[in-house]
């Protein structure tokens, strides 16, 4: 464990409570991409089918099961619990455009051709364009509340901060996961724009308004 | 290079 991987995890499990309470606490999912939320159920169940077989530590099963319960809890929220207030017409991305070609692209390139290892190498490539429904569903509004900026910002930051945890691993500890680092490069890449849309707007307390 | 399975992060 670095710093950077600590900060890394610490950035993402904010990005899930600040969502999960947003929508608890207005009881209400708008502006959020129910499909970007399904596909980071898909993301964690995926990589995560060794919980019980492979113990590695406390920290990393309980923030596991984490992600996986709020991932759940935030997808039944929006297509349950406050089904009324999900904005369906502005979430239109076609996920199949990111399930399929992630899909194939486990089988082509992984590290070991066994189920366990295609799910989870999966699941690194549809976490790298998981968000897209969302920063598309933010490009069709024209906005974002301010809530759900703080929200996106974390969940960039946190594969962000992993880039420099893999330089920290190579350096220090010879390891290195390709798979990751390009799939971590791509997703970061995703958020750039964003990026720059939060820190030129939000921190200087204007909305998150997108040029339609 | 890693060895398949034993990913350790999250």
């Amino acid at each position: 464990m670095n710093i950077f991987r600590f900060l890394g995890d610490i950035s993402h499990l904010s990005a899930i409570i600040i969502l999960l309470l947003k929508i608890w606490k207005s009881r209400s999912c708008a502006g959020i991409s129910g499909k970007s939320q399904l596909l980071f159920a898909i993301v964690f169940t995926t990589r995560y089918l060794d919980l019980f077989t492979n113990f590695i530590s406390f920290y990393n099963t309980s923030m596991k099961v984490v992600y996986v319960a709020s991932s759940y809890a935030t997808v039944w929220m929006i297509y349950s619990k406050f089904k009324a207030t999900y904005d369906g017409n502005h979430d239109t991305f076609r996920v199949e455009f990111l399930i399929v070609p992630t899909a194939i692209l486990s089988f082509l390139v992984n590290h070991d051709f066994t189920p366990l290892e295609i799910l989870w190498t999966f699941s690194i490539y549809l976490e790298s364009v998981a968000i897209l429904p969302q920063l598309f569903m933010v490009s069709k509004t024209g906005e974002a509340e301010t809530i759900t900026s703080h929200y996106l910002f974390a969940l960039g930051i946190y594969r962000t901060l992993y880039l420099f945890n893999w330089i920290w691993r190579y350096q220090f500890e010879e390891f290195f996961d390709l798979i990751a680092i390009v799939a971590g490069l791509v997703q970061t890449v995703l958020y750039c724009d964003f990026f720059y849309l939060y820190i030129t707007k939000v921190l200087k307390g204007k909305k998150l308004s997108l040029p339609a | 290079e890693v060895l398949p399975g034993d990913h350790d992060e999250l």
